[in-house]
C-alpha cells in the first residue's frame, strides 16, 4: 500500500509489513507522529515504538504495547488500527483530542518481533521470545514472567521448556529491559496498558499476589467504566479484577512492576475470543475487537487526562 | 515450519479442586507436548489445551476415566491456520 489509508486493517500481517505501516503513519503525520527505537530484541531487531504529541517534552505519557506474546495476532492488529485511529480522530473526535493537547501517548505495536517473526515462518503457535537458553534445548522466555515485581514467583517457572519461563534472571529479556529503561528515563507516565489475548478480561494489579494494590477501589471502578464501553459496542463480554483474582497467579508480570513503578493506571488486556477460536481468531474479527477495545482505552485515557497525580 | 495436522484444542470445564491438580500432574508429562492455551487455576474457568495428534487418545482416555468434562473447540488447528493463510493470500493478492 502507498498510504495509511491504502493499507488492509482487515488481515493480518507480517513484521515487515507493520514496519512500513509505521513509517508511513510518520511519513504522513511528521507534526503529530514521531518513531522512536528504544532498543534491539535479542536477535537484534529494532524494538519500535510510535509516539504521538502534540507539544513540549516531557508531558505525562500513557504507555500502550500489543504484541507480547507472538501467538497472540489480534494484539498487533488492533494495535496498527489503534494508530491509524489516532491520527484520524485527533482535531475531530473533541475527547480524543483533549488528551493528545496534553498528555503523549506511546504505542508498541509488535514488543516481541523475534517471536512474531517466527510464528509467520516456523511455528504459528509460538509464545516466548527467541532467546537461546544455556544448558537448555529449549527456547525462548515468556516477556511476560521477566519483569521485576514478583519476579520468579510461584505464578511463573524455572522451566525453559515451560510456555511462562522467566528467564535467567530479571529483565533478561532485552524486549523487556528496553521498555523498562525507556520508563524510568521518561520518568512521566500515567498510564500503561499492555494488550493480550485471549479470554475477555481487563486485569490490574496484582497478578504475583492476592493482596490488595492500594488503588483497587479505583482501579476496579474503572475497569467497570471500560468494560461497560466495549461491551456497548457489539455486546463483547468482559470479566475484570486483580490478575490473581480473576485469571491466575502470575509472577513478573508487567502490569505489576508498571504499578510498583508509580504508574497507577496499569492494566492488562485480554482481548477476544470466548471459547470458539483461541489465538487463531479470523481476520474478520480485527476491526470490530479494535473497534471495541478502542472505547476501552479511551475511557482509561480519558481518566488519566483528568485525574493526573 | 510447523504444521498441526489432527491437532484439536479441548475446552475443558472443571467441577473441583481436584480436577485442577489432575491436570496440572497432565501438564508435567512433557512427551504429550500439550500446550495450555487458558491454563488450570480456578474452577470456574475454563481450560483450553491444545493436543498434538499424537497425545489425542492418551489425553482422551485420561479425562475420560477421571470423568472430566470437554468439549472440542478446535477440530483440526491445521484447518484453521490454512483458512488463516488464504485469507492473507488473498488480502495480498487483492493489493
Amino acid at each position: 500500500p502507498r498510504t495509511t489509508d491504502d493499507y488492509d486493517y482487515t488481515n493480518y500481517h507480517t513484521l515487515s509489513e507493520i514496519n512500513s505501516f509505521m513509517d508511513m503513519l510518520v511519513q504522513e503525520n511528521p507534526s503529530l507522529v514521531s518513531k522512536i527505537v528504544i532498543g534491539k530484541s535479542y536477535e537484534g531487531r529494532d524494538l519500535n515504538v510510535l509516539k504521538f504529541s502534540t507539544g513540549d517534552t516531557k508531558r505525562p505519557g500513557i504507555w500502550i504495547d500489543t504484541g507480547i506474546h507472538a501467538r497472540e495476532w489480534i494484539t498487533p492488529a488492533s494495535g496498527t488500527w489503534f494508530a491509524k485511529k489516532i491520527v484520524t480522530d485527533y482535531g475531530r473526535d473533541p475527547v480524543l483530542t483533549a488528551i493528545l493537547d496534553k498528555i503523549d501517548i506511546f504505542l508498541e505495536l509488535v514488543t516481541n518481533p523475534d517471536g512474531y517473526e517466527y510464528t509467520h515462518t516456523s511455528n504459528r503457535m509460538w509464545r516466548k521470545t527467541r532467546r537461546i537458553n544455556s544448558g537448555s534445548s529449549c527456547i525462548g522466555v515468556d516477556p511476560n514472567r521477566n519483569w521485576g515485581t514478583g519476579y520468579g514467583g510461584a505464578g511463573s517457572s524455572s522451566n525453559p521448556c515451560s510456555e511462562t519461563y522467566r528467564g535467567p534472571s530479571v529483565y533478561s529479556e532485552p524486549e523487556v529491559k528496553a521498555i523498562v529503561d525507556f520508563t524510568k528515563s521518561h520518568g512521566n507516565l500515567k498510564a500503561f496498558l499492555t494488550i493480550h489475548s485471549y479470554s475477555q478480561m481487563l486485569l490490574y494489579p496484582y497478578g504475583d499476589t492476592g493482596a490488595l494494590c492500594v488503588d483497587d477501589a479505583e482501579l476496579d471502578e474503572l475497569a467497570l467504566k471500560a468494560t461497560t464501553a466495549l461491551e456497548s459496542l457489539y455486546g463483547t463480554k468482559y470479566t475484570y479484577g486483580s490478575t490473581f483474582k480473576t485469571i491466575y497467579q502470575a509472577s513478573g508480570v508487567t502490569t505489576d512492576w508498571a504499578y510498583d513503578e508509580g504508574i497507577k493506571y496499569s492494566y492488562t488486556f485480554e482481548l477476544r475470543d470466548n471459547g470458539r477460536y483461541g489465538f487463531i481468531l479470523p481476520a474478520n474479527q480485527i476491526i470490530p475487537t479494535a473497534q471495541e477495545t478502542w472505547l476501552a482505552l479511551m475511557v482509561i485515557m480519558e481518566h488519566t487526562k483528568n485525574n493526573l497525580y | 515450519k510447523e504444521t498441526f495436522e489432527g491437532h484439536q484444542v479441548l475446552r475443558i470445564t472443571l467441577k473441583d479442586e481436584l480436577e485442577i491438580s489432575l491436570l496440572k500432574e497432565l501438564s508435567e508429562q512433557e512427551d504429550l507436548q500439550l500446550d495450555f492455551w487458558r491454563q488450570p487455576f480456578y474452577v470456574e474457568l475454563p481450560v483450553d489445551v491444545r493436543v498434538p495428534f499424537h497425545s489425542l487418545q492418551a489425553v482422551r482416555a485420561f479425562l475420560g476415566y477421571h470423568e472430566i468434562h470437554y468439549e472440542i473447540m478446535i477440530q483440526d488447528v491445521q484447518d484453521l491456520l490454512n483458512e488463516e493463510q488464504r485469507e492473507m493470500m488473498r488480502s495480498r493478492i487483492f493489493q
